[in-house]
């Protein structure tokens, strides 16, 4: 069995978890937020059988379509007298997807 | 050692982390929601030496005992036009386990 | 690839992800909560490229320095006729690190 980890958009998560569940996989669902922008996200976790992982991927790819997008940003990294905002293009949507090796699993 | 990632039902976590406290093991609770039935339930973190992992599997299936239960389901996947729920058969209660390995682990 | 997962206090959190921001390390925070003291705390998700991690891990030391204080804690797991709470010395600040391997990963 693998583990797959993914940080999705919130506008993706409810498309995402009607797709997994029609092709039948399950999924458990974590409220996250991004370390940069500090906005909201989601982060799933989907345990799935070894030779059904490239199946959960492709159902990733289909429903979270990443975009680019400029955000204000203030620069809190850079020095502290200018508080003008910065323009810094960032990807919105699509999926930052981690596979890991499950080495036992249980149902109880 | 391990990370033992377990999810489950909200009426058992009380219980469980009181089981777990008194074994000596320590955990970590994480707020999750099932992917299909989109209840709340709780996802655990326990990382534990790998000699005592099979102790924490028990302490888990002492505590989380699963049950079987009619629940009413709006077809959300089917059809839209027909919106009478139907009664589908889930589990409640128990416990999804993965067992993970930890190449390395710090106290900082 | 390596996960770096780990669990902070509240305390640091802003400092961390600052620091990691700074660094150019990618990070998700989820909210979480100590199965002991049953506080809330955070738990990062970082994930690293193999020759980056010992660098995430100075600056996870950098930033969350361990402190030791005493809790009172009524005895939950005691007999039940003691309501006189406990002192029991406990680790604040500092951090729980355990590192994964990450078979595969995707930017979708
Ligand atoms: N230091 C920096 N300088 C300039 N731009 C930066 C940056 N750090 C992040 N970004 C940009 O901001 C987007 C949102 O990042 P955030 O950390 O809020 O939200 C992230 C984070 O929650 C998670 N994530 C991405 N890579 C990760 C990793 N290696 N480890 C853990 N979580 C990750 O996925 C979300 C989306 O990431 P994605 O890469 O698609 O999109 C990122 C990236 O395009
Ligand atoms: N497509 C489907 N058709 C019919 N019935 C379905 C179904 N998907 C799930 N169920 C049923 O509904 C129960 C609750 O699932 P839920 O996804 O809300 O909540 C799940 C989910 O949060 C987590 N979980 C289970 N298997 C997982 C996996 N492989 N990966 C990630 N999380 C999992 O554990 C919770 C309890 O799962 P459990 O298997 O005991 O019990 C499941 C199962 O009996
Ligand atoms: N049975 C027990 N008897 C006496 N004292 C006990 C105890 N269990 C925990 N403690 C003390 O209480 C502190 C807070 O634990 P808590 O479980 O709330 O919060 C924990 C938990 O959320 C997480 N954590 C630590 N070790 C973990 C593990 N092996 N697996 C999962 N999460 C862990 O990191 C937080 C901080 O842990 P840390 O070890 O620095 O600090 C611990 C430890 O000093």
């Amino acid at each position: 069995m693998k583990l797959v980890m993914c940080v999705v958009d919130d506008m993706d998560i409810h498309a995402l978890l009607d797709a997994l569940s029609e092709g039948g996989f399950q999924a458990t669902k974590l409220a996250s937020s991004g370390g940069f922008l500090r906005r909201g996200n989601t982060t799933l976790l989907i345990g799935v059988d070894d030779e059904k992982k490239e199946e959960v991927l492709q159902v990733i790819r289909r429903v979270c379509k990443p975009r680019k997008q400029m955000v204000p940003m203030t620069p809190m990294l850079a020095a502290e007298e200018s508080i003008i905002p910065v323009d810094v293009m960032v990807r919105m949507g699509g999926a930052t997807v981690f596979v890991l090796d499950v080495l036992e699993n249980y149902k109880i």
